[in-house]
């Protein structure tokens, strides 16, 4: 069976999209099959990023190393329970094409709201990848704070989503959920709200089990390439004129880091 | 009648929030009766940054000046219609409440995703502000490049759904519609990136009909003091502890120059 990992926050911009398509193509480029689904159905990102990046095979007649994509249909009903059914069973015929298509791993990639949609893809999670950029702005979707300590008071409404959907994995299931959550947008420089959020990061991690991962700085390297649908990885193949920076090697350690952390099974050994 | 500005971009992360905020609390200080709707039911970014706000006076006792808020409740209705009926209702009320109040504005923070309440609202903007982080990413949302020129080809989803309200409003209200763009989150450094999204937003606003203010830079101190409910601009009040910056006063010009750019007809004088 596909390993499903599911790129979520409902906050918005916290980097799901980006992160997605950097792990998909780093996954793809160490020999695994990846399927891919795009949750976002109006924004559709991680849709218009592969959609160039076919672009840009074809006009420069190479071959890139590409995610088997799954397009998911909006629902046209005009009653919730059947646009729900709709949903559900779109996302579980995605699922079942994508594993029986040979996939190893299958990545979602959520809407930074809460929908029904993204609820039932977190429900079918083996891993889920939160990505947060270093704001108490979106710390608050995760956990809230006391504004005098920065002590952690209790978990909020994304977090008690996950812990519902890893509940329910277990005990439907008998299976567990692993949860990364990472910075993302991180600043170069060091400050006292930095500080604050990654304090705050560790403790609701302990308190809501979430593992931390290192995650990425903010660099220009991971959204410069976007209209040519190329990630770093990409970057030694044919046609591509970005030269290679200090940042570029940083950020290919940061996704290395980042899949290092993940520990998914058929990576070990 | 009060001005309504709609803070708005289906792009997730944008910063709509954080300038809706930030422009609420610059116009208040004005000596402007400020009316606020956080139409982001599930998120409530605006709606906790008011609400940390006011523990904040509670707790020092002190009185700052704060914008006026209506709140919108969900619809529970399971039915497209029922519910697109309840939200054109709540906001239709909200508007008429806060107008009814005294309000010279009306900001509205929309959410970072296409929904017919954010859609509703924008139906009834004076003033449309649209923040857009310095990312072809988001650009996207405004329009499509070429990736070879990046010429900007056509305009997508959200400049077509202010284009529609700008329409309606010409013919139905016989009003013009202000559209104002502003890059957010731009870094300082200089770099091909941010020269090719400046200068695609340029052309883009001639073609769509948007005028491109300058802007925000990245910035701690735009995000640093959302968990005790302050501004730059309440920094001189008691209990608050953030030393004065070089980031601090070119944050408070960013804010001051956005103002002036707005040119809001109650200003003028
Ligand atoms: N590490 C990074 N460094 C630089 N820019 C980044 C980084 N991560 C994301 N971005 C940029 O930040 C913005 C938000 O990222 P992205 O669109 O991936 O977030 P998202 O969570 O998918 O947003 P949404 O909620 O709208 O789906 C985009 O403009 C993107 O290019
Ligand atoms: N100019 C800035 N400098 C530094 N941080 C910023 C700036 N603008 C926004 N941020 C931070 O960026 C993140 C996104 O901003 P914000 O939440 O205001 O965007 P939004 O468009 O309202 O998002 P959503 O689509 O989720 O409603 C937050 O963590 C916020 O604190
Ligand atoms: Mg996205
Ligand atoms: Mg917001």
């Amino acid at each position: 069976t596909a390993h499903v990992i599911i790129v979520g926050n409902e906050k918005g911009g916290a980097g799901k999209s980006t992160v997605a398509i950097h792990l998909a193509v780093a996954l793809t480029r160490m020999g695994k099959k990846v399927g891919m689904v795009d949750l976002d159905l109006r924004q559709g990102t991680l849709s218009k990023y592969l959609n160039n990046r076919k672009k840009w095979c074809e006009k420069f007649n190479v071959t890139l190393p590409n995610p088997l994509v799954h397009k998911i249909e909006p629902s046209v009903a005009r009653h919730l329970d059947e646009i729900e059914a709709d949903e559900s069973a779109r996302w579980a015929h995605a699922v079942d094409t994508l594993t029986e298509a040979g996939c190893d791993f299958i990545i979602a990639d959520s809407p930074g709201s809460d929908n029904y949609l993204a609820r039932t893809a977190h429900g079918y999670a083996d891993t889920i990848i939160t990505p947060v950029n270093d704001s108490f702005v979106d710390f608050a979707l995760l956990g809230e704070v006391d504004p005098d300590t920065f002590e952690v008071s209790r978990p909020s409404q994304y977090s008690e989503m996950v812990w519902e959907c890893r509940k329910r994995k277990a005990i439907f299931q008998k299976k567990t959920l692993d949860w990364v959550v990472m910075r993302n947008r991180v600043a170069m420089l060091d400050s006292r709200n930095k500080r604050r959020v990654g304090d705050g990061l560790k403790k609701l991690s302990e308190r809501v089990g979430f593992r931390l991962a290192p995650g990425f700085a903010e660099r220009v390297i991971y959204r410069e390439l976007f209209p040519l649908g190329l990630t770093l990885l990409d970057l030694t193949e044919h046609g591509s004129t970005v030269q290679f920076t200090m940042s570029h090697v940083a950020a290919r350690q940061e996704l290395r880091d980042l899949i290092m952390l993940l520990k998914f099974p058929s990576l070990a050994g």
